[in-house]
């Protein structure tokens, strides 16, 4: 459903270029819940911008359904970030003057089915939180605001980056739970940047960059 | 070296009360290397802005060397925050309009003994990244030049919210090495904020919060 091909993104830096991506190509399976490990600055999160229309690659191509992505232009590349996808930010992007049910609120008035705002914030343990400002709440509580919002959406498409990275042991496998579920339920495509191994046990594929490159790509006979 | 002494912090949110810290009182040796530990929301970046004199409790007191931080005015306080303290802000706190390198150098003009701002970028695996900006650094290149900064100034107090947080296993354990390596050589007190177990191995002290009080207060028997 979701596919990657020849993608490659370079930095210009003075004399120096940071190949930030090498001709990644991937395809991904609807329902899929995927795992991506990798050092830090090896690439995942330029990765998971381009596949989520947030950033374009110098060459290459993302399709989704069938569909390239960048082919639209502006308005539908838009459309595709509004409808399909729900992304979760490494650095959570939270509208600073907006409440947390706020926050949650304006992505689920964008969509057409989706979870009360209400309902996804206590999904993530939030539910006497849900009138703190983004500057009231602790990091691991903004973080888990964007993945309310994320999941609220029921999107097909779901992209998150570092998910977990600001909770302790128990609230990140809350956070995890909540993630393998609407996976489930939803059949949503799932690509999940983490550094917490225990997520790669729920995988179904584990996919680890190093450099801009694709160095592993493993299949979890769990299921 | 340090002492709180029934601190106490709470916010009226309407109706309802958040206590974030309850009659907290701690004493830091010199030197001592402390690893924090609590659930999502227990009050642990409270406590450590209030330490490190970004916040003022409602009731009790924070000591440094015998003395009252906040009794000597605004000034008094800016000066403890500049000379005393290294702190590495859970959000990192970069200055976006500032290159890596004088991200670093902003604060090590400060003091009087710093390390050079190269040498503590080379020291967290930055030494091809100085003159990135903040946007052009990736998540966990982001934290370590916080890092960096934190400990170029060759602290009396080193603060560290969450330091490997962004970070995968191995740039993980090479930023540990370097808080650990700093506490040693210059008897930095080290207080640091983690939901990584492996930093507690490394502690003399582990204390752990819920819901704003301390509910453990152990000593590594490591040493
Ligand atoms: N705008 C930019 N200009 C120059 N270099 C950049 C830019 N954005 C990213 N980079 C570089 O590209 C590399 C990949 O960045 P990316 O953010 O994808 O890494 P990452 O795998 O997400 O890392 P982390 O785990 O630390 O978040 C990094 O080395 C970074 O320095
Ligand atoms: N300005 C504020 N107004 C209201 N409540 C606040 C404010 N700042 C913090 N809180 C609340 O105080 C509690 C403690 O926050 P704190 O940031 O210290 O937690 P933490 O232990 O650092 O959590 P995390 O591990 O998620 O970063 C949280 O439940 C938070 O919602
Ligand atoms: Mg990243
Ligand atoms: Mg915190």
């Amino acid at each position: 459903v979701l596919s990657v091909d020849g993608v490659s993104k370079s930095y210009l830096m003075g004399e120096v270029t940071v190949k930030a991506l090498h001709d990644i190509s991937l395809d991904f399976g609807a329902g899929q819940l995927v795992v991506l490990l990798g050092a830090s600055g090896s690439g995942k999160s330029t990765l998971l911008n381009i596949v989520g229309g947030l950033d374009v690659p110098d060459s290459g191509t993302v399709s989704f359904k069938g569909l390239n992505i960048n082919a639209k232009g502006e308005a539908g590349l838009t459309d595709y970030r509004r409808r399909s996808i729900g992304f979760v930010f490494q650095f959570y992007n939270l509208i600073s003057s907006l409440s947390a049910l706020e926050n949650v609120q304006l992505v689920t008035e964008l969509v057409d089915n989706p979870m009360s705002p209400a309902e996804a914030l206590e999904l993530v343990g939030l539910g006497d939180r849900m009138n703190h400002f983004p500057s009231q709440l602790s990091g691991g509580e903004q973080q888990r605001v964007a993945i309310a919002r994320a999941v609220a959406k029921r999107p097909e498409l779901l992209l998150c980056d570092e998910p977990t990275g600001a909770l302790d042991y128990s609230t990140g496998k809350l956070v995890l739970e909540v993630i393998e579920k609407v996976n489930r339920e939803l059949g949503t495509t799932t690509l999940v940047i983490t550094h917490n191994v225990s997520i790669s046990g729920m995988a179904d594929r584990v996919i680890t960059l190093r450099s801009g490159e694709v160095v592993e790509d493993r299949r979890n006979e769990k299921k």
